[in-house]
């Protein structure tokens, strides 16, 4: 599986919508400083829950909206909010799951050597258990899907108050619904695989015990 | 549940020794502080780059400590992969015979895993099978562009 | 006593404004928290880079932050000279032209100072009266040899 | 005023002596990772006494003194002391205090019209408020000196323990005296004129009042 798309619509410096489309492999992100690529960053993991407003540089879930007029802004800075009406920023991550759907019908295929021509992709023939290690997402009908996506919104009332809410392929579901899907997808919010800028010597400074931690969590 | 720890620690350490050994030209080994019971224990990185004498983690040079980061998060990747890793700028300390072998060994790990990795320095872009140029015109938005290599 | 730090804050925010505005081509001035009271006031840091809305400072980029910090210590400089400055890698989150920006601020203040600068960045070693190349041979101690510019 | 050698023995990665000579103007230092550049600043700052151990990347003194051999390290890394016999390492400043002396020179000439001839640098025409400000260094028969050396040697026995001492001009003296000296040439513990590997940003993390602080001790 991959990272296939990251939609990010008025996230941080992203004013409007903007698709970063993406493939397997290695892909470089570049661009002169303050650009907005840790911001690409900061939107996959808002996107997938997986940082608190610190972790993405904002203060409070709010900053996180994009604020690209200068009236606005300077509302902001003085700490009250100027906004005449509700905003929202939205980030839709969207994964390639094709490999994954195909490994799956083939697994079913082998297992089930008794179904009869033209009945395909049941998943009788595998354990609960099978399932469960199997990076796949199936839909309502038991199928593989070749694509999920994730999407978060977030809304800000020009009182200052918000809300956050979650979709996975555009139905709402709570956080932790969203964390049991990507852990089965082997995302996980300690997963270190994600390092942010500034913080790669962090597995150096950090404490013995929590270091072996990461090794208790892998095992 | 001991033995479930020691597996995924001899893996992980077994794979350390390698890419450390790669990417730095040195020797570093995973390190028990109480082998007996490690469910208590801290996990200390033993790292000697470039044939150097032991020394303790915390008087490494920035680029020591960069690229012995890095052969860690490496190393649990060959153990536990993930779909993908987003690196922001994990070369900023590197200087350049190292900022290439890093660029390395990422094509390689990209071929087990999807690889994103924000960077300014020319070794890492050059060695990526494709580039997003990101800018922002004075005040403006931020825009991307896609650039095959 | 007041009025020895208003005379040093206003200072320093004349010194900042010009050297930001230099740097970074945004605008930038220095702000207490409660001008009244300066002596128990907070003093903040309020950076447009490039005609960007004022954002938090933390939001900043990396290299947003590198340029408001330094713009912030050459300000100081100009009002309180120090006979020498020592910097290890202050370039190290700059994009290419930022270096450039960087190290002929430093060519300039280095007319009033001695300027001592580490780094691995070729625009900024280019820019220098001259190189102290430092180098360690597998184990064995650091050398140093002297290359005129 | 201008450092002009810093001649490091036995300190950190530095075995036997290394001179490295510096002049005015911009001096870049460059070379591989771990080659020793860091350790340059930390020298320069170990001999000044402006750093703890930890600003020098190290967790006690003793863990400064060059280490060069396996065998010693190893016992180090196993925390016991696995020296034969007392090691030292030394680090000596040498400021260029020419410039000043020659102000100085000058500024006597000109606050003491009268003196006859043949008779020099006498601070008979200035207050001490005056000759506080001037940042230069005078010697014993009160002439200003063009050099002055500031050398931080620490002994380490086999049993562990340590010893440090300072000397100016090679006559001991305290660490209080030392500063008092560098204060007198513009050089304080908290002068903001030297910058860590990683720390360039510490002045954005910073408390507002501790920013606010650094004013204070200029005015
Ligand atoms: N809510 C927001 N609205 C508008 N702009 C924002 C918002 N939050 C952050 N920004 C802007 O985003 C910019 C930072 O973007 P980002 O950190 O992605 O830069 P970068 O490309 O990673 O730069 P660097 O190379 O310096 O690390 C800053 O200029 C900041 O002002
Ligand atoms: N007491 C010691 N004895 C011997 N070597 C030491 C001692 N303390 C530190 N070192 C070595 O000094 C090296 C680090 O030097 P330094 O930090 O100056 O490197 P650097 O040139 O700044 O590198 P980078 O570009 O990665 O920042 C490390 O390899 C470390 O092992
Ligand atoms: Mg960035
Ligand atoms: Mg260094």
């Amino acid at each position: 599986m991959f990272v296939k798309r990251v939609e990010i619509s008025n996230f941080k410096s992203f004013g409007g919508t903007v698709a970063v489309p993406l493939l397997p492999g290695f892909t470089a992100i570049s661009g002169p400083n303050g650009s907005g690529k840790s911001n690409i960053l900061d939107a996959l993991l808002f996107a997938l829950g997986l940082s608190s407003s610190k972790g993405m540089r904002a203060d409070r879930l709010p900053d996180l909206v994009n604020q690209s007029s200068v009236g606005a802004a300077a509302g902001a800075a003085a700490g009250k909010s100027s906004r005449r009406s509700t905003v929202e920023a939205t980030v839709t991550v969207t994964f390639d799951l094709t490999a994954e759907a195909r490994a799956f019908g083939a697994a079913i295929a082998r297992s089930t050597p008794d179904t009869p021509e033209g009945e395909e992709g049941s998943a009788s023939g595998l354990s609960e258990a099978d399932l469960g290690a199997l990076p796949v997402v199936l839909d309502d009908e038991g199928r593989p899907q070749e694509e999920l996506r994730v999407t978060r919104r977030l809304r800000v009332t020009p009182q200052g108050t918000y809300t956050s809410n979650y979709y996975l392929d555009d139905r709402p579901c709570t956080l932790t619904e969203l964390h049991q899907q990507l852990n089965r997808l082997r995302i996980y919010p300690e997963g270190y695989n994600v390092v942010l800028q500034g913080d790669v010597t962090g597995i150096i400074s950090m404490h013995p015990r929590e270091r072996r931690q990461i090794i208790d969590e892998l095992a | 549940r001991q033995q479930a720890f020691y597996e995924a620690y001899e893996a992980v350490d077994r794979n350390f020794r390698t890419i450390f050994a790669e990417l730095s030209q040195g020797d570093g080994r995973l390190h028990l502080d109480d082998p007996e019971d490690p469910l208590n224990s801290g996990l200390n990185l033993i790292a000697h780059p470039k044939g150097k004498p032991v020394r303790r983690l915390a008087s490494m040079s920035g680029g020591e400590k960069s690229l012995t980061a890095l052969s860690f998060i490496f190393a649990l990747q060959r153990y536990r992969p993930s779909p993908f890793y987003a690196f922001d700028e994990v070369d900023m300390f590197l200087d350049g015979a190292n900022v290439e072998r890093l660029a390395k060994m990422v094509r390689q790990q990209a071929q087990e895993a999807q690889f994103i990795v924000v960077s300014l320095r020319r070794p890492t872009i050059e060695s990526a099978d494709r580039v997003i140029g990101v800018t922002q015109a004075r005040g403006a938005h931020t825009q991307v562009l896609g650039i095959a290599l």
